[in-house]
Parts: structure tokens; sequence; C-alpha cells
């Protein structure tokens, strides 16, 4: 339904947001 | 940086396209080859959220109706589902050689397809969503056209119990989406027709029940009073298409923007 399509495309955009972060060496900060 | 035009869109776009830009400038600035950490596991949450996102996605394909979603909405789930795999294949490349030219490219390849991928996926929703509130107007509009052939209080009487659910519904739904959108002018426009709809609908009704005792007495004023009516329903129905083309305004402009 349209709320769940909603969260999972947030989930996925803090997943990329958490990746690149990673790349960065900022996870752990 | 790019613009959103919906609060919810944005809430979910604006901090991965933030990073994405960073990720760029940090690639450019990293020509002379520092070693990539290991992202395994930060490339596995991406790939299991895309599952996820394909998943529900297929099901709002499937339980559509709109043959437009039905169409768009499996080249977005494609576009995202590549650009999982390119960071799959970033991260296998950076396992071997932490250093891999070609795995940055894949990863800033990668980042870039799930922004855009998920942005056309969110885009091609919204829009579906638009359309099911344009569908409501229509009716409104079409029930609007009716009103000049009513000519007996039966069928007044008919005619606002048909309108009447139908802008409720469209009352609450432009009244929604206004609330969704980001854009103050589009804001400021769906308010107003919105006002004016409601503001016009009972007045509409008077003047149709105005022509129905004049034409039943068979006084004078029924040519006047039909003209009446007919200007208020020409009037709600200006008031709805204009409702109708903001909706489908997703354009940007930065001199309109507070």
């Amino acid at each position: 339904d349209a709320n769940e399509m909603v969260r999972q495309a947030r989930i996925l955009a803090q997943a990329t947001a958490q990746l690149i972060q990673s790349i960065k060496g900022e996870a752990e900060t | 940086m790019p613009v959103f035009h919906t609060k919810t869109i944005e809430s979910i776009l604006e901090p991965v396209a933030q990073q994405v830009e960073r990720l760029v400038i940090l690639h450019e600035e990293a020509e002379d080859g520092n070693a990539m950490p290991d992202l395994e596991r930060p490339v596995q949450a991406v790939s299991k959220a895309v599952a996820n996102l394909v998943k529900v996605g297929k099901e709002t394909i499937n339980s559509s109706d709109d043959p437009i979603l039905k169409q768009d909405m499996p080249q977005a789930l494609h576009r995202v589902e590549s650009a999982s795999k390119l960071l799959e294949e970033a991260s296998s490349l950076l396992k071997a050689d932490p250093y891999s030219g070609p795995a940055r490219k894949k990863l800033i390849e990668g980042a870039r397809g799930i922004l855009q991928g998920t942005s056309s996926l969110l885009l091609c929703f919204d829009e579906s969503e638009v359309r099911k509130i344009i569908r409501e107007c229509k009716k409104v509009l079409d029930y609007l056209a009716v009103a000049e052939v009513i000519e007996s209080m039966e069928d007044l009487v008919q005619f606002v119990k048909d309108l009447s659910p139908c802008l409720t519904k469209v009352s609450r739904d432009v009244d929604g989406r206004e609330k969704e959108l980001t854009h103050q002018i589009h804001r400021e426009i769906l308010v107003r027709c919105l006002e004016q709809v409601k503001t016009l609908a009972p007045i509409l009704i008077c003047s149709m029940k105005i022509f129905i005792q004049i034409l039943v007495q068979g006084g004078k004023g029924v040519e006047e009073a039909a003209e009446n009516r007919n200007y208020l329903s020409q009037r709600m129905t200006d008031e709805i298409n204009e409702i109708i083309r903001v909706l489908q305004l997703t354009t940007y402009d930065e001199d309109e923007w507070d």
C-alpha cells in the first residue's frame, strides 16, 4: 500500500546515505 | 540540488541527494588513490532495502488500476535494482582491491542510480495519487454540467445528494494535497480555489432552487434565474479546472519560492 512503499523508499534512502557515510569513514562518528 | 515538489518526497530524498553530491566531490578529491573501507555490510543493507522496495513496488503495480503507473513504475524499479547490482559489484571489487578505480565509479553510479530510481518511483506513485484526486474533481465537473437541466425539486434533491459527497471528498483530498506541496504559490492557488468552491456550492444550489420555483410558478424572470445559475455553475467549473491544472504542476520556479 501507499504508506508501505513510502516507508520502504525512506529505508532505502537512509541505507544509501549510510553507505556513503561509510565510504567517507564517518560511520562510527 | 534537485528540487522535490512534495514534503514527503523531499524528506526522503533530500538527505541522500546531499550525500550523493558529497560522494561525487569526495571521488574527485580521491584521485590521489586513498584506500576504500570494506563496504560489504552497508552495501548489503542497501541491497536488502532495494529488495523490500521492489517487492512492495511490484505489489503496488499489481493492485493498481492506473495504467500509467503500471507502465512507468517497472522502469523505476528496474533502475533501482540495476543500481543495487552496481553497488554489489563495487563492494566485491573493493574487497579484492581497496584502491580500485572502477569500483569507485560503480559506487558513484550506483548511489546516483538509487537516488534517481527512488525519485522516479516516488514521482510515479505521487502522480498516480494526483490522478486519483483529479478523477474526483472530474466527477464534480460532470455533476456541474447537469445543473442546467435540473427542472424539478426532486431532481434537485438527487443532485445535491450526488454532488455533496463528491465535493466533500475533493475538498478533503485537495486540502491534504495542498499541505503536502513544497511550492508556496501552488499551495496558495489550491487554497483559494477550494475556498471559492466551498463558497459557491451552496449559492449554486440556492440559485437552482430559485430557478425551479420560478419555473414551476410560471412566473417572470426564468431566463435571469437560469443565467444566474449558469454563471455560478460556470464559476465552480472554472475553479475546479484550475485545481486540476495546479495539481498537475511539478515545476519549480525559483523566483516564486520564499
